[in-house]
């Protein structure tokens, strides 16, 4: 899921 | 998590922390855009909105509540405890041409139409732009306290380790993702001028001052 990965940072 | 991204986070908190110890130490937050400050602690409220919703990881949340307390005591020195010393006539820019246009381009190019989607896109396009109102001043005053330049290298140096990890992530997972990498680029851009600035001068034990 691009929207989860994106928000791991910061 | 790979090497650019850690050192980019490190940068990150290092340049909000000197900020801070500046400010502290001196007791005056002169030379110091309150509004580029401000801008920064929207940034931050508006992206980690996702602490309510999402659990990552532990490194995760403690650095966006690390990031959130440093953008808000920041302010607070700035306009609270430390405002006397706050140059307010030379932190004329005005804030109206970046929030509006970041406002309507959050709401036309988004990954997809929700609430708190929009708001992080509203972030990362502001977080890009957000240091103009220094950037300004220091244009202004023509000059800035070399603690002021280690800020913004650090910040600088924040931006330009994204850069990295995004090809790194690229290369390595196929991740890429546009909006972060267009308004980082974008950010990291800003910075060039101040970089050389930064190497050419602050490096060699000169303060910054502009002809």
């Amino acid at each position: 899921n691009i929207i989860l990965k994106k928000k791991d940072e910061l | 998590m790979n090497i650019f991204r850690i050192l980019g986070d490190v940068s990150h908190l290092l340049a909000m922390i000197i900020l801070l110890v500046k400010i502290w130490r001196s007791k005056s937050c002169a030379g110091i855009s309150g509004k580029s400050q401000v801008l920064f602690a929207i940034v931050f409220t508006s992206r980690y909105l996702d602490l309510f919703t999402n659990f990552f990881s532990i490194y995760n949340t403690v650095m966006k509540f690390v990031f959130l307390m440093c953008a808000y005591i920041t302010v607070y020195l700035i306009y609270g405890k430390f405002r006397k010393t706050f140059d307010n006539e030379n932190d004329s820019f005005r804030l109206e041409f970046l929030l509006i246009p970041v406002t309507g381009l959050s709401f036309l190019e988004n990954q997809s139409f929700t609430p708190l989607e929009i708001l992080w896109t509203f972030s990362i396009y502001l977080e890009s732009v957000a240091i103009l109102p220094q950037l300004f001043m220091i244009s202004k005053t023509g000059e800035a306290e070399t603690i002021t330049t280690h800020y913004l290298f650090f910040l600088g140096l924040y931006h330009a380790l994204y850069l990295a990890n995004w090809i790194w992530r690229y290369q390595t997972e196929n991740y890429y993702d546009q909006i972060a990498v267009v308004s980082g680029v974008v950010q990291t851009i800003f910075y060039c001028d101040f970089f050389y600035l930064y190497v050419t001068k602050v490096l060699k034990g000169k303060k910054l001052s502009l002809p």
